[in-house]
């Protein structure tokens, strides 16, 4: 997280650190539920990429509960059953991040408290939340400074408008042909140096529904060229529900 | 003495000394006749010719029988004088008769002698009544049947009255009572010659034997009469009363026994009698209902009895169920049902269980939640109550349409208002952090 601020212990409770293939982040859903960036597990041109999912599983760290690095170490793993991987993401295809976003399910249901709780999914109808300008934050255990952080960060940032991402990409891609897909929103500034970075991919993109006073997750940290030099890009979280629910309801 | 036939012929002649020729001075001439047992013996004379004299103080022929005497007789036909038997019968009541010729030292008539030719007699044998007591001769001067008489040619027989056997002497008759068995559900059995006096020796027993289940009452009817002592309980005669070989009691005097409920279907009654008394004996009318069993008793109040009944019989069942909340038990096992049957011994087949309250155990653990009773005392019993909730706020709780709360059923489970038995769930509550981000530098 560039430009943000220190979390405390219960500000994200649905914050994971994971650590599968390098550090990256998720957010807890129900109680045994880790919402993830499809990249954080197969990264876009990574040697492991035909390593199993099963094999992956049982390899994957993921930690809750704490907003210090070195404590959630502490407090140990807990361990994934199952990956999920969005059919349409292609980790061989470099510059297009579409269908980024994973589920882990854990072994076990984690017991909720102050300092772990799950983020609400949003209501499918309700696109607000993607309008220009609607702030949301970002948190993360991501570079912060070209370091990598030791502590939970977040940052306040606004969505951008979908063609204003575009436009910004066309004239900023700096001969790097990304994709920018309609399951995905941007959010930043052009100016300043808020955003998210490496090590963030995976944690949610969050707002505040006023009406239920709920902290809704609308996206995914994805990608983004370079960090606080633009905009990002989240994975939409609206058009994937139907996914999301049909793994985590399906198997209830 | 002059020979009659050897042996008993059935008839014969006798014939004075020298007949036809006139008989022989200074002769006595005896004869016994004996005829088969069983007959009398019939003398007539065919022809009688003897010296005449008063009271046959000369020549005479004397008659025995029975021990008597049947008479003294001399003369001719037509004489004055004498006794001539002329064609009297002479019959013996017995089997013998005794004939006696006497003649003196002449049969002279005024210097003449005269020749008396004797006696011509025959006997025969005549069949002896011997069941008539006038014909009682010295050798049967007991009664002859102690019952009855029947009289045949050459012999007689006794026989008795029916309930009495005759007895090895032929003669006297004794009641047969050692083994009367009775088998009809109600009847009536009495001592011997009942209202007459009983026989004395007496050893009745009278056996009552119905089928299993029946129990037996004995009802004493008016006169009730045995033999007793004023202050040595029943010394001569005794009526002695079992059940199943069970002494129920031993009765004598003139109070007769209530009724007596043996509860048995079997029953016997022996009576005993010695040689003496003059008592009237007893009779005894017996009827049988179905053995009854004890009034079923409940353990606890929650037991219910369904349709309880005023008096249990053989073959009756109750079926014994236990109010709602409650499980019937037996020992520590549960019943799903009880029924019981009243034995043919008058026994219930199986005891009454206990009504113990439902205990629906402990209440399912509810996942990040927790329950509470609801009610004192706090338990698992019948009718408990509790309620489940969340861990909140970080877990709201999910119900079926019978919410939260759950009763202990009769069934020994745990349901809610609408009678489900699955449990809430604690769901986790999303986006509300206890500490979220709170800007306030503007």
């Amino acid at each position: 997280i560039l430009g943000g601020k220190a979390a405390r212990r219960g500000n994200f409770p649905w914050q994971a650190l994971t650590g599968i293939n390098g550090r990256g982040g998720g957010a807890l859903l129900g109680d045994r539920w880790i919402l993830t960036a499809a990249h954080t597990i197969f990264p876009k041109g990574g040697v492991q990429n035909n390593v199993s999912l099963e094999q992956l599983a049982e390899e994957a760290d993921i930690f809750l509960g704490h907003t210090n690095v070195d404590e959630l170490h502490k407090m140990g793993n807990h361990p994934v059953r199952r990956i999920f991987i969005h059919p349409d993401f292609n980790p061989n295809d470099e510059h297009n991040f579409n269908g980024d976003i994973a589920l882990l399910e854990l072994k076990n249901p984690v017991t909720l408290g102050p300092t772990l709780l799950p983020i609400c999914l949003p209501d499918a109808t309700n696109t607000s939340f993607y309008a220009h300008g609607h702030m949301g934050y970002v948190s993360g255990f991501g570079v912060d400074k070209n370091r990598i952080s030791s502590s939970l960060k977040y940052v306040s940032l606004p969505a951008v408008a979908q063609e204003k991402c575009q436009s910004w990409l066309d004239s900023n891609k700096k001969g790097i042909p990304m994709v920018f897909s309609e399951n995905m929103f941007c959010a930043g500034f052009l100016e300043g140096k808020k955003d998210t970075c490496q090590g963030d991919s995976g944690s949610v993109f969050t707002v505040l529904d006023r009406e239920s006073g709920r902290w809704v997750a609308t996206g995914i940290v994805s990608w983004g060229i370079g960090c606080g030099t633009g905009y990002g890009f989240y994975t939409k979280i609206l058009n994937y529900l139907d996914w999301i629910n049909g793994i985590v309801k399906e198997d209830r | 003495s002059s020979p009659v036939p050897r042996g008993s012929p059935l008839f014969g002649e006798i014939r004075s000394p020298n007949y036809p020729k006139p008989y022989p001075n200074n002769n006595i001439s005896i004869w016994d006749i004996q005829v088969p047992k069983g007959y009398g013996v019939k003398l007539t004379f065919k022809y009688f010719d003897l010296e005449p004299s008063e009271s046959c103080f000369y020549d005479y022929v004397k008659i025995k029988a029975d021990k008597r005497d049947l008479g003294r007789y001399c003369g001719q036909l037509g004489s004055t004088t004498g006794n001539h038997p002329g064609r009297k019968e002479f019959v013996s009541k017995g089997r013998k008769m005794h004939l006696e010729f006497h003649s003196d030292f002449s049969n002279e008539d005024n210097g003449t002698v005269i020749p008396y030719r004797g006696f011509l007699a025959s006997y025969r044998a005549v069949d002896l009544d011997e069941c008539d007591p006038n014909n009682a001769a010295e050798n049967y001067e007991r009664p002859q049947c102690q019952h009855f008489c029947h009289n045949y040619v050459g012999g007689y027989f006794c026989s008795c009255r029916i309930g009495y056997q005759l007895q090895s002497d032929q003669h006297s008759c004794k009641v047969e009572c050692s083994s009367e068995l009775f088998t009809e559900a109600s009847g009536y059995l009495s001592s011997p010659e009942y209202p007459q006096p009983y026989p004395e020796y007496l050893r009745c027993n009278y056996s009552i034997r119905l089928q299993k289940g029946l129990s037996i009452a004995l009802r004493f009817l008016e006169p009730f009469e045995i033999d007793d002592h004023q202050q040595v309980h029943c010394p001569y005669d005794q009526l002695k009363i079992q059940a199943r070989g069970r002494e129920i009691g031993e009765f004598c005097g003139r109070e007769p026994p209530g009724i007596i409920e043996t509860n048995s279907n079997e029953v016997d009654i022996l009576f005993l009698t010695d040689d003496s008394g003059f008592s009237r004996g007893w009779k005894i009318h017996y009827t049988s209902e179905k053995i009854r069993c004890p009034q079923l008793v409940p353990r606890d109040q929650f037991t219910i009895i369904r349709d309880l009944q005023p008096v249990y019989q053989f073959q009756d069942y109750v079926v014994v169920s236990c109010k709602t909340g409650y499980n019937l038990m037996e020992g520590d096992k549960k019943l799903v049902s009880f029924t019981a049957v009243c034995q043919a011994d008058g026994t219930w087949h199986q005891p009454m269980p206990r009504c113990e309250v439902v205990n629906c155990g402990s209440p399912k653990n509810l996942t990040n939640g927790a329950f509470s009773y609801l009610k004192e005392p706090a338990n698992n019993e019948y009718q408990s109550v509790i309620s489940y909730r969340c861990h909140e706020p970080y877990y709201h709780i999910v119900t079926g349409t019978g919410g939260e709360r759950f009763t202990c059923s009769p069934e020994g489970t745990w349901l809610d208002q609408d009678g489900q038995k699955r449990i809430p769930s604690c769901l986790p509550v999303c986006g509300k952090p206890v500490h979220p981000v709170v800007e306030v530098q503007r």
